[in-house]
């Protein structure tokens, strides 16, 4: 564990309970793509089966159940308890345009031919993708609130340190994974668009907005 | 063959 993994993991960790917190404080998950917590449930599902049939340390074990918890009360949240305010109408990306590409490229390109392992490499392809639908609703709507900026600021920044981590750990341990770094690439690209608005718009006090 | 990579990042 160096200080990269380490805070890549509290970045992650401040941008699922920013999330909730926001949810429960407010009563509304208004400006929340319920598709992209799906994505993200089915993400930490498929990728922490492992729980059962692997210890690595009980920061690992604990880290886990925490995400997959906390992926199922967003959800919960979101579908259930505050249905009412889930601005569905905005939430229109076709999910099945990330699920499908992911299955069929973990099918092709993986480490090993395994359940296990097919799964383990699904989700880190959805993963680079999941928050597709979040953006695509905050480009729909042309706004973020405040709140929902720093979720995706966390977010991003999580796996920017990962991929520091991976820097790290291939040059002090020769441990590398190129299926992770690839699509850790990926995802932190993604999120550039946004880190730029985030900086120049959020951080100065004003509310994320896009040029119409 | 090498053997299945031990997964221990989140």
């Amino acid at each position: 564990m160096n200080i990269f993994r380490l805070l890549g993991d509290i970045s992650h960790l401040l941008a699922i309970i920013i999330l909730l917190r926001k949810i429960w404080m407010s009563r509304s998950c208004a400006g929340i793509s319920g598709k992209s917590q799906l994505l993200f449930g089915l993400v930490y599902t498929t990728r922490y089966l492992d729980l059962i049939t692997s210890y690595i340390s009980l920061y690992n074990s604990v880290m886990k159940v925490v995400f997959l918890a906390a992926s199922y009360a967003t959800i919960y949240l979101m579908y259930v308890k505050f249905k009412a305010t889930y601005d569905h109408n905005h939430d229109t990306f076709r999910i099945e345009f990330l699920v499908v590409p992911a299955v069929a490229l973990a099918l092709l390109i993986n480490h090993d031919f395994q359940v296990v392992e097919i799964l383990w490499t699904f989700s880190i392809y959805l993963e680079s993708v999941a928050i597709l639908p979040q953006l695509f609703m905050v480009s729909k709507t042309g706004e973020a609130e405040s709140i929902t900026s720093h979720y995706l600021f966390a977010l991003g920044v999580y796996r920017g340190l990962y991929l520091l981590n991976w820097i790290y750990r291939f040059w002090a341990e020769d441990h590398y994974d190129l299926i992770a770094i690839v699509a850790g690439v990926v995802q932190t690209v993604l999120y550039c668009d946004f880190f730029y608005l985030y900086i120049t718009k959020v951080l100065r006090g004003k509310k994320l907005q896009l040029p119409a | 063959e090498a053997p299945p990579v031990q997964k221990d990042e989140l």
